[in-house]
């Protein structure tokens, strides 16, 4: 049967970039999504509040567009978005890929798209996970060689503003935006960028939560750190926090004197500092953390790597390989 | 290579909260971070 993806996915992260459809090109910006498949922009059909907001690709206006006769629905957790698919040229910078597959969204849930800084959705998962069974456009830029190597990197500045957040790198690896070596896992299910996680350390001490084996996903459309809800109350004791209706409260004061954290991965022992996982918002921190009750396909725990991980780890997907390589960031 | 200059907006979560509208999205959908990764057989 086909697998149909219902990516609820909150879309709480929001870093995002310029791509652009159609000739002439029109321009849009996306949200570069390793946790989903398709690509899809708001089109002039769409009467949701959410599309008024954000830029349309009107069809009529490509010399190049043509429909794809097919709809389809990209379930979003609060409602549904229902696309239209079509081809026409994508453009990213020097990287044209033409009759690439995208979808038209004709109808938006409002929450959480009116809310989103971007316009729709690049996705960069595997091609497995695409709804609707359409061609991505990682898959378009390798098919017509756009690519100079089968890889894409991530780089999430540490200290972002909204002109500058980061840099994502198509085709290649960076040696500037990171330092020492990049530790490489094989991917463990090839739907998203999931790899194994090895252990998970509190300060000196390993916990034994992934004696049994975990699994990481690794998610740029992500913002937080996502931890199986059984262990949450330890990590919230062991780092002080205090649940409120605010999120994972601790004193902002403490927060230099906080453990690190750290993830076995790929033989890596990738740890984070307090003042990466401690949130603070004019002056009121929290733990950039939740909880999660769904395990992983095999029943593993599971954790998400969103942003908050990706500011302190450089990050590159290698297709070829199917393999995750991090290394700390510069 | 090919470099992308990644812009940072608001968190979403952020803008819902400042609109008031966060909390009550939230429940109505039963949010778990997870669910965006479960596929269902077609």
């Amino acid at each position: 049967s086909v697998v149909r993806q219902p990516i609820t996915n909150h879309l709480d992260s929001s870093y995002f970039g310029e791509i652009s459809i159609g000739e002439p090109p029109q321009k849009f910006l996306v949200l570069f999504d390793t946790g989903s498949s398709n690509l899809w922009v708001p089109s002039t059909d769409c009467k949701s509040p959410a599309c008024f907001n954000h830029a349309k690709f009107k069809p009529s206006a490509s010399s190049t567009f043509s429909p794809g006769g097919r709809s389809c629905t990209v379930s979003y957790g609060s409602g549904s978005v229902t696309i239209a698919l079509g081809w026409d040229t994508l453009r990213i910078q020097s990287i044209t890929v033409t009759q690439q597959e995208f979808g038209l969204s004709q109808e938006e849930p409002t929450q959480p798209f009116y809310f989103a800084d971007f316009d729709g959705i690049l996705g960069m998962a595997f091609p497995s996970l695409a709804v609707g069974g359409t061609a991505t456009a990682l898959g378009g830029m390798l098919e017509q060689e756009q690519l100079a190597e089968p890889v894409f990197s991530f780089y999430f500045s540490r200290q972002p503003t909204y002109e500058y957040g980061g840099e994502l790198i198509l085709g290649g690896i960076d040696p500037r935006l990171f330092q020492g070596d990049i530790a490489w896992a094989p991917v463990t299910q090839k739907l998203y960028w999931q790899v194994a996680l090895e252990e998970f350390a509190i300060g000196q001490s390993v916990t034994s939560w992934c004696s049994q084996g975990c699994q990481a996903i690794v998610d740029t459309g992500t913002f937080l750190l996502t931890v199986p809800q059984e262990y949450l109350e330890s990590i919230l004791e062991a780092l002080g926090a205090q649940e409120t209706s605010y999120g994972y409260a601790v004193d902002c004061a403490d927060t230099h004197s906080k453990p690190h954290i750290a993830f076995g991965i790929g033989g890596a022992r990738l740890a984070l500092p307090p003042t990466a996982y401690v949130l603070n918002s004019h002056g009121y921190c929290t733990l950039a953390m939740e909880g999660t009750y769904l395990p992983s396909q095999d029943g593993q725990p599971l954790w998400i790597l969103g942003n908050v991980f990706l500011k302190e780890y450089y990050t590159a997907f290698d297709m070829a390989n199917s393999r995750v390589g991090f290394a700390p960031s510069a | 290579a090919v470099r992308i200059s990644l812009k940072k907006g608001l968190s979403i979560r952020d803008k819902m909260r400042a609109a008031g509208v966060l909390d009550d999205f939230l429940r109505h959908i039963k949010y778990d971070p997870v669910k965006k990764y479960q596929p269902r057989q077609g």
